[in-house]
């Protein structure tokens, strides 16, 4: 454990509980893409099946259980207690575009061909296109709400944190996970454009985040 | 430590 890993962490648990408490406390998931939520809950399902196999550390499993919670309290939220609230017109991206391919390039591209292996390999390949069903519906309403903007500025955060703890491991242990660091650095491309429409807009503008 | 990685990280 290091500095970059456990502040990756948090932020990536900071913007889970954003985004929950502001669906929570605005009865409303206006703007947020029920799709990518699904996926993220479908990425902490395959990833965290080592949960029953393999103990790592309290840390690690209290951390999978909370992840966990959170992402299927958030789509209950969506689906089911705010559900009319839910913008499914525009939240059109087509998932079986990203899980067709992500599904083959795990089952061809993985450390060990056993089931869990494959899908934690399926996991990790998931979660750097989940977040593409949010940008994507961002883009066709033109704006979203600053507190979905920082939702995703944490999630960037997480990813840049661990680009460099990752740096940090490959520096100290000899640590190198390829799937994991290759599948992270494009997950991250896809935040900066982001990163950069959040800070020329939603920090110097009045909250809102439009695209040109 | 290329090949079987044990899945430390979150």
């Amino acid at each position: 454990m290091n500095i970059f890993r456990l502040s990756g962490d948090v932020c990536h648990l900071i913007a889970i509980i954003i985004l929950f408490l502001k669906i929570w406390r605005s009865k409303s998931c206006a703007g947020i893409s029920g799709k990518s939520q699904v996926l993220f809950a479908l990425v902490f399902t395959t990833r965290y099946l080592d949960l029953f196999t393999s103990y790592i550390s309290a840390y690690n499993t209290v951390m999978k259980v909370v992840y966990l919670l959170l992402a299927y309290s958030t789509v209950g939220l969506i689906f089911f207690r705010f559900r009319n609230s839910y913008d499914s017109e525009s939240d059109s991206f087509r998932v079986e575009f990203l899980l067709v391919p992500v599904a083959g390039l795990s089952f061809l591209e993985n450390y060990a061909f056993t089931p869990l292996e494959i899908l934690w390999t399926f996991s990790i390949y998931l979660e750097s296109v989940a977040i593409l069903p949010q940008l994507f519906m961002i883009t066709k309403t033109g704006e979203a709400e600053s507190i979905t903007a920082h939702y995703l500025l944490f999630l960037g955060l997480y990813r840049a944190l661990y680009l460099a703890n990752w740096l940090w491991r490959f520096h100290t242990e000899g640590f190198y996970d390829q799937i994991a660091v290759v599948s992270g650095v494009v997950q991250t491309i896809f935040y900066c454009d982001f990163f950069y429409l959040y800070f020329t807009r939603v920090l110097r503008g009045s909250g809102k985040m439009s695209l040109p | 430590v290329i090949g079987r990685i044990r899945h430390d990280e979150l």
